[in-house]
């Protein structure tokens, strides 16, 4: 199992749509300050089901949403959707491959989808609760984040080996 | 549940020692549990001596040292409950030369395991990229991405421009 | 008092404009008192706006773009209100090589002003300096320290192993 | 007003007598992971009259004292001195030179002196008051640390500005 394709379209400061096709084995990701690599990693853990929007560095959920720039206006939603390549039958469903879909509107609404079929949030959480993914488990850290395993309380500590196992 | 997490904390305190041993080496560092006889609510720390020094107490390392310390930890992790793939963003400026080194021979082991997603401005941490995604924001503050499949030891060689379709 | 402080906020705040703009080319950014009509208990605030962006809230710059917000402001007060002396510690690791480089060329200005200490693992930044430290453990858990002073502009060399008499 | 000569003996890992002679302009500190450049920057905090052990990374004031090593007996007393240039005559005594010299006992005692005379820490607090030098006016940044100045509430960014006025 790994993360086959992501496509983000509106999301912070992905406007236009943008595909990364990914392979098994090291992807190192790189580019000037505030180019939008830790916007990736925010992407990524949004359409995993990650709902604090002070995780993801903004003070409401709408920050996420393109806010445009001088020569761009914003845009009234994003969208994330990433492909998991699920031939190890890992993931608890009969697909080979498995998409996962989020989108947020400037309205506040919120949709999800797997393979294209609209579902909740707890439908997601439930896929993917048994595969080890997402930020709880420290299988996403954060720009900044590192040291929180060492600051945080000896609880903290064993709540990563518990989800993790 | 208290079986799971006994038998997980054990798998990774084992790990611990062999990566806390490589990446500190000539040092003692374990994981212990802060209350080994009620396993159903015990914390759990870390000790970290480097070699020569006698201070066990992690508030004492330095800034490298402690993220040497985190990184110890969370590989132990991924070590003993693998997962699919792992995002780590800039886990690695306050190392210095060797340490980085030594941080980027584990972190390529995991090439084979699994899927390992890393941001990072450090030039020698993109060596051991099997994939490099370059993301950059052309001016307009909007992001766009180009992904190079680096040499492979099979000598493929492909560059294609991702991004907007 | 209040004179006091509003004199010296007028200060730090005509110094900010001038390094925000050499540290952020065709941005903006500006340091507001939160409640000018009350100098006596208003509280300080910054604004920065990278060039070709529309978001002005601190949280969600970039990691890079916040030390450098955060520099831009301690610099600012450093040449608003001089001190004999500055001592910082890894400031600067977030920065990509651009960003690196504007840094350094504000802080080698204070070389005629005041006294810089700057502790880093960054070779451009060892580039800048008039003497060099190095600090070293020799294995056994004690600091010892080696001092270079390097070709000044008149070009005098000499090299004098500081250290325990 | 510079800083002149800085002789530590005993203080965290510099357990010999070790003595930096500084000159006006820029100096760099640089060296390996845990050799001991932030305790260097500690050590100056630290004569300056820093107060807070969890500044000083420790858990009891007493932590700034040498430990010991697997090679070395542990130290009765940490002592560090710094000698200030005052040819400019900025700080109020009529020295050209002023030293400030801290020593903390493993018995608890601690002592303070002025250019070899035995004084209080509030004596060390009015000389150096007025000059504009220590921790809580960001003329020293402790590593890390660098992102509160951002991270504060606005009242705390009105307190730098205060104290350095
Ligand atoms: N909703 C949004 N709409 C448009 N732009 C946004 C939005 N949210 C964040 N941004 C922009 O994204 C930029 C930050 O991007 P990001 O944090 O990904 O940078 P980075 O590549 O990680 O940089 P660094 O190397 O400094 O960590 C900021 O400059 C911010 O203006
Ligand atoms: N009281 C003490 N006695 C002996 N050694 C000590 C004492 N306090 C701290 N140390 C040692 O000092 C080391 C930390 O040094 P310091 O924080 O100065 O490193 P550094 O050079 O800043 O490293 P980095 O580049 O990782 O930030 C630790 O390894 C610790 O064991
Ligand atoms: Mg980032
Ligand atoms: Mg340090």
């Amino acid at each position: 199992m790994f993360l086959r394709r992501l496509v983000i379209r509106g999301f912070k400061s992905f406007a236009d749509k943008t595909v990364f096709d990914f392979t098994p084995g090291v992807a190192v990701i790189v580019g000037p300050n505030g180019s939008g690599k830790s916007n990736l990693v925010d992407a990524i853990a949004w359409v995993l089901g990650e709902q604090g929007a002070k995780t993801l560095r903004g003070g409401k959920m709408e920050d996420v949403i393109f806010a445009g720039t001088p020569k761009r206006p914003a845009l009234g939603r994003a969208e994330v959707e990433l492909t998991i390549d699920n031939s190890s039958g890992v993931l608890p469903i009969d697909f080979t491959e498995v998409s996962v879909r989020r989108t947020l509107f400037r309205t506040g609404e919120s949709e999800y989808a797997i393979n294209d079929v609209p579902c909740r949030l707890l439908d997601v959480q439930e896929l993917l609760s048994d595969s080890g993914i997402g930020r709880e488990l420290h299988t996403i850290v954060g720009q900044g984040q590192l040291d929180e395993i060492l600051a945080g309380r000896p609880e903290d500590r064993r709540a990563v080996i518990e989800e993790a196992s | 549940i208290v079986e799971i997490f006994g038998a997980a904390f054990q798998d990774v305190a084992r790990e611990f020692n062999g990566v806390f041993a490589r990446l500190f080496p000539g040092g003692e560092g374990r994981m212990v549990l802060t209350d080994p006889d009620d396993l159903l609510n015990s914390g759990v720390d870390v000790e970290a001596r480097p070699a020569g020094k006698r201070v066990k107490r992690v508030s004492l390392l330095s800034g490298g040292e402690r993220s040497l310390v985190a990184v110890a930890l969370l590989f132990s992790v991924f070590r003993a409950r693998p997962s699919p793939f792992y995002l780590l963003d800039e886990v690695e400026p306050a190392l210095d030369d060797v340490n980085l080194h030594r941080f980027l021979e584990i972190a390529a082991e995991f090439r084979d395991r699994s899927q390992l997603l890393i941001v990072t401005h450090q030039k020698r941490t993109m060596e051991i990229a099997d994939v490099l995604y370059g993301i950059s924001m052309a001016g307009e503050g909007v992001s766009k991405v180009i992904c190079e499949r680096l040499e492979t030891p099979d000598g493929a060689q492909s560059e294609q421009p991702a991004g907007a379709d």
